[in-house]
């Protein structure tokens, strides 16, 4: 259309056609698809105006670099039949990876979009609610495994020397007038002095995210003394969006490709 | 970014040197008449290059590689060549009209992982297949 095509010699000694901005945009958009991405992601807050880094994004760093390592040693190992190399512990500041890493095709670790914590009104437990955002999670795959995260520090009650039954719930359904229904997923017995990030294997509540299409997880979390007193989960030194950004909650989720085509024919 | 053939520094070892080390990989290996024979060049992805480390934590780019170079007879053993590509290329010897040589072509590929923000600020791990090209050959 007699657009002038303007060619400059690369450094290489290629030839390089500079692209229009209907083409480039047309390059954009077709990697995006070859990355399974349906467009270009706008995070709400550009890098620039983050704070520090918040646990999610230092744990999925870690599990990054986890995973490009295997990478390497898997092409290492088949150049060179070198064995491989085993993971390391990380640092323990950061979380350790889950251990269905290198099977995962998409890992999505879930900031805590909301939290509530229950006042003892008539004598009633204490308990901590969390909630995740599910709308993104992958069409096509299926779960492998879902990991609740939370980080303890030192308790400040009068606790320090007893043992704490931790255990959390699935808030199944909500109702108007009386309790929620909650389902069991997983439960801890450690020491209260205990000081770094508990995992809960929350995987049994991915049953409904693809079957009833239910995008909003809540997770509800107890603890009780050996002699089954409730506990705030706060004072025992749980921490919620009020801790330092790099300890607050959050979920990761493994996902694996369900077979199928390669990539969808367009 | 596509970059001219650099010379790889082979690594000292007693063993015989493995298939994808032998000349050629990068290196400028040309048929004896001169053509350049079927094998890997460097192809870098930079997502730096296309403005998308707002939302890309890692990589900056990966290095996908492409394939390319003649697949003429006699098909060398570096050319990882299937027996249809040989006996293509022996007929293309006869009939060049008629029948092509084999196509240089990627015949390992492996994953690459991405780590990004969604516009949700969820992170996201995710591993793509096929993006990289480990090795050529003619088929």
């Amino acid at each position: 259309s007699g657009s002038v095509v303007r060619r400059r010699l690369h450094a290489a000694g290629f030839l390089q056609r500079r692209l229009s901005g209907g083409e480039r945009r047309d390059v954009q958009r077709e990697i995006l698809a070859v990355l399974g991405l349906p467009g270009r992601p706008r995070p709400r807050n550009p890098p620039s105006a983050r704070g520090p880094a918040a646990a999610a994004p230092l744990f999925m760093l870690d599990l990054y670099h986890a995973v490009a390592g295997e990478e390497e040693a898997e092409e290492e190992e088949e150049e060179a039949a070198v064995s491989r190399p085993v993971l390391t512990g990380l640092s323990t500041q950061s979380p350790p990876p889950g251990s269905v890493v290198s099977r995962a095709d998409t890992v999505v670790s879930l900031v805590n979009v909301g939290e509530l914590r229950e006042h003892r009104r008539e004598r009633g437990p204490y308990w901590k609610e969390f909630r995740f955002d599910l709308t993104q999670v992958p069409a096509g795959e299926s779960v492998t495994a879902a990991e609740f995260r939370i980080y303890k520090a030192r308790g400040v009650s009068g606790h320090s020397n007893s043992s704490l039954h931790i255990s959390v719930y699935e808030i199944a359904a909500e109702h108007y007038n009386r309790e929620s229904d909650l389902f069991l997923l997983d439960v801890q017995d450690l020491h209260a002095g205990t000081e770094g990030w508990l995992v809960f294997d929350v995987t049994a509540a991915s049953n409904h995210w693809l079957v009833d299409q239910k995008y909003n997880l809540g997770l509800r979390l107890y603890v009780e003394t050996a002699d089954g007193h409730s506990v705030d989960p706060g004072s025992v030194g749980l921490l919620g969006r009020r801790g330092p950004r790099s300890k607050q909650p959050f979920m990761v989720t493994f996902f694996r490709a369900s077979p199928g085509p390669a990539r969808i024919p367009r | 970014a596509a970059k001219g053939p650099r010379r790889r520094q082979h690594k000292k070892s007693n063993d015989l040197p493995h298939p994808n080390k032998l000349p050629g990989i990068f290196d400028d290996v040309h048929a004896a008449d001169g053509r350049q024979v079927c094998r890997r060049h460097e192809l870098y992805v930079s997502f730096q290059d296309l403005g998308w480390l707002d939302w890309v934590i890692a990589p900056q780019g990966y290095s996908a590689y492409y394939c390319e170079g003649e697949c003429a007879f006699p098909l060398d053993s570096c050319m990882n060549a299937t027996n249809h590509a040989i006996l293509q290329s022996l007929v293309h010897l006869m009939k060049p009209e008629a029948v092509p040589k084999a196509c240089c072509a990627p015949t390992k590929l492996s994953a690459t992982s991405v780590l990004y923000y969604d516009s949700n600020n969820n992170v996201i791990l995710k591993k793509h297949r096929n993006m990289v090209v480990k090795s050529c050959g003619c088929h």
